[in-house]
């Protein structure tokens, strides 16, 4: 305590300047989790590496605004087990949508080589949770892509919602629509699932209309 | 709102930069590198009560002067902030995943008496 001066709010002493900046950032603290909706700071086990952040906030700079009082998420693909195929990838998500808020927007950003041999046609599943040893798959969307080079894939927002499970599991499935690549022996890969070039989801949410309507009412 | 200077008794708004390296979170805020932790502090003299921290009028002025003649306080007023503004933030959640998002009333640009 400051015995020189007297604070002009309260007129008791006033913090020595050490002590006032250890309280400032302690309320700064505060006010960014409590800001976050957060209890404490997150512990991140596997974060993206820098390059792959970069090239995915380059690709959703332009025009992107987070949504009011929504957020935007970018959630790369963290297992992918690309089978011995040409290209189809089974892509895990780790997502945690609060329940207060919605799903309504969602692309998948895919990065295709340079090896793509004409139009690639590009099933997307989803798989559902473990029901008794069996796993079913839903069909969300499909596309056909003929240039090599980033692509983002609108998926149906609706077919990504639901299930408790935090765990999303995409599945690609892909072929050639000439499959002239097996006439060269073994087939190719054409889709970059490895490092920076990972594929990802940019998911906008926003709190539940419904929910915050009737708090608005109450 | 004048910013307050050390021995500024009166009602302004005392500016605090804070840097995340400073607190250990540039690992997972990872724009901006910090954000102004502004807040009101200051006595609000009865003249004071209600003014919005800046001479807004005619009306304010003359609204004072009444106040400050009348020989009976209206109560305490208090320095409070009158105008806020939203801080975007773009941080890695526990999934590792990123998020941006824009939270509301997150920095005091000007504060007034109550």
């Amino acid at each position: 305590q400051g015995a020189r001066s007297v604070c002009p709010s309260c007129g008791g002493p006033t913090l020595a300047p050490q002590a006032e900046r250890a309280l400032v950032l302690e309320l700064a603290k505060q006010q960014i989790l409590e800001g976050l909706h957060l209890t404490s700071r997150p512990r991140i086990t596997n974060p993206p590496t820098r390059a792959a952040l970069t090239r995915a906030l380059r690709r959703l700079q332009q025009g992107s605004v987070a949504p009011k009082n929504g957020e935007e998420v970018i959630s790369f693909a963290t297992t992918t087990d690309s089978s011995t195929s040409t290209c189809s990838s089974m892509l895990t998500f780790h997502l945690s949508t609060p329940r207060s808020h919605h799903l309504y927007h969602a692309r998948l950003w895919l990065h295709v080589l340079p090896t793509l041999p004409g139009t690639l046609y590009l099933k997307i599943f989803r798989w559902g949770p473990r029901r008794r040893h069996r796993r079913s798959r839903a069909l969300l969307a499909d596309h056909q892509i003929t240039t090599p080079g980033w692509h983002a894939l609108t998926l149906p927002s609706s077919g990504l919602r639901g299930e408790e499970s935090r765990v999303l599991r995409l599945q690609l499935d892909c072929r050639p629509l000439e499959d002239n690549s097996t006439a060269a022996g073994r087939p190719r890969r054409l889709l970059d699932t490895e490092a920076n070039q990972r594929p990802f989801l940019e998911l906008k949410i926003r709190p539940n209309e419904l929910r915050a309507g009737r708090a608005r009412r109450r | 709102t004048p910013t307050c200077e050390p021995e500024t008794p009166l009602c302004c708004r005392r500016d605090h930069y804070v840097d995340f390296q400073e607190l250990g979170w540039r690992d997972w805020i990872l724009q901006p590198e910090g954000y102004q932790l502004n807040y009101c502090s200051g006595q609000c003299p009865s003249h004071l009560a209600g003014s919005p921290g800046i001479a807004a009028s005619f009306h304010s002025a003359v609204f004072s002067l009444l106040k400050a003649n009348n020989p009976w306080p209206l109560g305490t007023s208090c320095c409070v902030p009158t105008a806020r503004r939203p801080l975007s933030l773009l941080y890695l959640n526990r999934d590792g995943n990123v998020v941006k998002t824009d939270v509301p009333d997150m920095v005091v640009e000007a504060c007034g008496c109550s």
